[in-house]
């Protein structure tokens, strides 16, 4: 495990089996970090209610990443759905999406939203980026704000340890995962045209799962 | 609550990219199920950096488009299963295949329902082809009941809509081969003669389900 206090080995999850679907594309290491322009990280950032698991995790593009986004029709949607909603609607690209696990932000009213701003632009202002081109993706208990001071306080340290090596990806996988037994991280090489591209992903749920999003 | 962050460095116009991920999540994310709560939080971010130099996409029909579509569907179908695989409790993955729907909408419904039904009998590992019936039923989509074909591994169980004899101690050994390697029960459908077929995946629900979501309180 790492000597920095709080940073905990990723080792301390075990992965998914990747099912992946048969086709003319082959499975790399790198999960969301494998296609070019693309850095994470995960890091513990005291979110969580208990345990040092990394539970704060962002994803970056060097570029002005065009952007599209699914979320869940749940009237009650969370402030970090409501105000992706609200982004995308505004603007066709992205440069980063912060993660955090532990509180989900919901049922929070505009105080809730409000927390969701501060945070974005909290990030924004690290990675000298438009307010506009920082997503926000919450998980945890319903009803509960996020600990937004201490959410802020570890931005530095999250920013600092991007890197778009396979580490990156694998922390940031562990740390989005709640009530997981393991993380889900996958990506693969194809060639679209005479090109080589990479398509990675990451994902975290185990309960509360019957998705519809729009 | 699912979460979900994409990335490609494929170069790809912003309207077009908003449907290839739309598609997608309706082949993946929308298809797997643990307990038929939908969540507050459920959310999908995709980014395209265009780093591979690769020419830029700007119409779904092209070649292009369709390669990167496929690629984007089996990336979030492999994300999407191990999220149903890693359910709250599970002994398996239930991969429900549904065939001989008119179109792959109605396939991809039928498939749903049948992975969203408690379906504890598999958890009982109990080849309870009448429950599996039952959720094709009421799913909302029109089909011939006589075209009904249900089987369970290489069990078929149901043919034009009848109860087959089966070999009962087979199939429950199959439901308990799976449980025991936490490995993938296939459940296939046939509904028909159209040409829409689509799958969705769930898992068994087990005592232990119950327990983890009885402690974690609002």
């Amino acid at each position: 495990s790492s000597a920095d206090a709080g940073v905990v080995s990723v080792k301390s999850m075990p992965a998914a089996p990747i099912l992946l679907p048969e086709g003319p594309w082959k499975q790399i290491p790198g999960g969301v970090t494998a296609a070019k322009g693309f850095k994470a990280a995960g890091i513990y950032g005291g979110l969580r209610a208990k345990g040092e698991k990394p539970d704060l995790a962002l994803v970056t593009c060097d570029v002005d990443a065009t952007a599209a986004g699914a979320f869940t029709t749940n009237l009650v949607a969370a402030a970090p759905v409501l105000y992706c909603r609200h982004i995308l609607d505004i603007s066709e690209t992205g440069r980063a999406v912060l993660i955090n696990a532990g509180q989900a932000n919901a049922a929070t009213g505009d105080a809730g939203y409000q927390d969701t701003v501060e945070c974005s632009n909290a990030v924004a202002q690290l990675l000298h980026v438009r307010p506009e081109s920082v997503l926000i993706e919450s998980t945890g208990v319903i009803g509960q704000r996020i600990k937004k001071e201490a959410l802020l306080s570890s931005l530095p340290k999250l920013v600092a340890s991007l890197t778009s090596a396979t580490e990156g990806a694998d922390s940031a996988a562990v740390a989005i995962t709640t009530t997981d037994l393991v993380s889900k991280s996958i990506a693969v090489e194809t060639e679209v045209g005479a090109t080589v591209v990479r398509v990675g992903g990451m994902a975290k749920g185990s309960g509360m799962i019957h998705p519809n999003m729009a | 609550t699912m979460l979900g962050v994409m990335t490609t460095d494929a170069s790809v116009a912003t309207n077009i990219w908003r449907e290839m991920v739309r598609k997608s999540v309706s082949r993946s994310f929308n298809q797997i199920t643990v307990d038929g709560d939908t969540s507050t939080n459920d959310t999908v971010i995709a980014l395209a950096s265009g780093a591979s130099g690769s020419t830029k996409i700007s119409s779904l029909e092209s070649s292009d488009a369709q390669q990167l579509q496929a690629c984007l569907d089996a990336v979030m179908q492999g994300l999407a299963k191990s999220i149903a695989w890693d359910g709250e409790g599970a002994t398996c993955l239930i991969e429900i295949t549904v065939s001989g729907a008119s179109n792959e909408a109605e396939a991809a419904k039928i498939a749903r329902s049948v992975a969203s039904s408690s379906l504890a009998a598999v958890y009982g590992r109990d080849p309870n082809w009448g429950r599996i019936a039952c959720a094709v039923g009421y799913a909302g989509i029109h089909f011939n009941i006589n075209d009904l074909r249900v089987s369970l591994g290489d069990i078929l169980l149901m043919n034009n809509g009848q109860p087959l004899p089966f070999d009962r101690y087979a199939a429950s050994t199959y439901l308990k081969e799976a449980g025991q390697i936490h490995g993938t029960v296939n459940i296939d459908i046939s509904v028909g003669n159209g040409h829409g077929s689509s799958k969705a995946w769930g898992c068994d629900l087990s005592y232990d389900y119950v327990k983890i979501n009885a402690e974690y309180t609002t």
